[in-house]
């Protein structure tokens, strides 16, 4: 389960509030993914006191309506990753970034699909930068738009794996350090993906899959 | 105690914010904490319970699951936001998720929220609720009704305070996750506190 709650002294009116929490809801704590289970009590929580003194907010599309909602996002953000850093048994935090969709909707979709691959978090624990299974869990995403195959690049840690929907040549061994190094420092694993030329950009977190995670869990009463 | 999750250090995304160190819920102006051990949890060693009260009526909003089994302590927010989008607390327990818990899960909740009201002064219709932990157990009330109390008559704005509420909420996790933040907005500035729990059973689909 996760649970969530944000506190700010920003002077906000509860109809604007709502929709910002909203938005940074989608945004942040529903792009996390540990193991692929959907809680029974998953709540984020926002209060804004308006104790800052600044003058209420009653535009959504006002300058300072979106400097407001930008920390809120920061905030969550935050909070969120360090729920899929703290994954149980994870040695890593998993990010996935994907550029090209249509909509941002539609790269959400795909980065979470990434992210929630059971095959590619096991590689991702035992240091195989294994593209294919980047490639096929971006491929069953269940996007509004088709994605094209021969226009999907894939990137780990700055190392090109596919380009155009084809594999590259790539040095293996440095691919499979990155992961080793990343995940013995508890770092942050990190997948670019695109997939065409759309607008559409979106992120999503996840971490990688260990034996602790099933030694944990068949421990916990449920 | 848990150690800090490195969110400033790796987690936090770039911006015009500065992070407050050392700091929570309690950062922005108008809002007090207080976690207590209540002896909720199975192992009994660490603080399970926590209440956040703000000093003034909050705008406030809220997503929660889209499981359609959803625990009591969601079904209680989500009513209560329905009517309006103010509130000015949240109790939160650690232990028992009071999920699948029926009816009695039900009364509970809204004996939780009596209890903060009696303690605080504050309409029950301005309470909020969170459980975690193990689902299909109801909480276990002869313990959590008398914290409550305790809650109550401990809450202040402190550092510590909300770094042992953010303590206090956490099961598996290895960690605590508590962040703070402040942006300059037209020269005034603004703070964000905020803390979470999570580490299995993680896939949020909220609305």
């Amino acid at each position: 389960t996760m649970l969530a709650v944000v506190t700010s002294d920003a002077n906000v009116s509860p109809d604007v509030w709502t929709k910002m929490v909203k938005r940074v809801g989608t945004k942040s704590f529903n792009q996390i993914s540990v193991d692929g289970d959907t809680s029974t009590n998953d709540s984020l929580v926002c209060f804004a006191s308006g104790r800052s003194g600044m003058k209420q907010i009653t535009d959504e599309n006002s300058p300072e309506a979106k400097q407001v909602e930008e920390a809120l996002n920061a905030i969550n953000l935050g909070l969120a990753k360090a729920i899929a850093w703290d994954g149980e048994g994870a040695t890593c935090l998993f990010e996935t970034n994907v550029k090209g969709a249509k909509d941002d909707e539609d790269a959400r979709t795909i980065a979470r699909s990434v992210i929630c691959s059971s095959l590619l978090k096991a590689a991702i624990f035992g240091h195989d930068p294994n593209w294919g299974r980047i490639a096929c869990a971006a491929g069953y995403a269940k996007t509004k738009s088709a994605l094209d195959q021969n226009r999907l690049n894939i990137a780990m840690g700055g190392i090109t794996l596919m380009k155009d929907g084809q594999p590259v040549d790539f040095d293996e061994k440095k691919a499979s350090t990155y992961l080793k190094e990343t995940t013995s420092k508890h770092g942050t694993v990190v997948v670019d993906i695109e997939v065409g030329n759309g607008s559409g950009y979106g992120q999503a977190w996840g971490c990688d899959l260990s034996y602790d995670y099933v030694k944990i869990n068949a421990e916990y009463t449920t | 105690e848990l150690a800090h999750a490195p969110i400033e250090k790796q987690l936090l995304p770039n911006g015009p914010w500065k992070v407050i160190p050392n700091a929570g819920v309690t950062a922005p102006e108008g809002f007090q904490v207080s976690a207590y051990k209540a002896g909720l949890r199975k192992s009994g060693t660490r603080a399970d319970c926590a209440l956040i009260v703000a000093d003034e009526s909050c705008s406030c909003a809220g997503v929660f699951t889209l499981n359609a089994v959803c625990a009591a302590p969601v079904q209680f927010c989500k009513k209560q936001l329905e009517v309006k989008s103010t509130s000015r607390a949240i109790l939160i327990n650690a232990g028992q998720a009071n999920a699948a818990t029926g009816v009695l899960g039900d009364e509970d909740a809204m004996t939780c929220a009596k209890a903060v009201s009696d303690v605080t002064g504050l309409d029950s219709s301005d309470v909020l609720l969170m459980s975690t932990g193990v689902i299909g157990r109801r909480i276990k009330m002869d313990k959590f009704v008398p914290a409550i109390q305790a809650l109550g008559e401990h809450l202040e704005r402190s550092d510590a305070a909300s770094m042992a509420a953010a303590t206090s909420i956490c099961t598996t996790d290895v960690v605590r996750k508590t962040l703070a933040i402040e942006v300059d907005i037209n020269g005034t500035k603004v703070k964000f506190g905020g803390m979470s729990k999570g580490s299995g059973m993680i896939h949020p689909n909220m609305g």
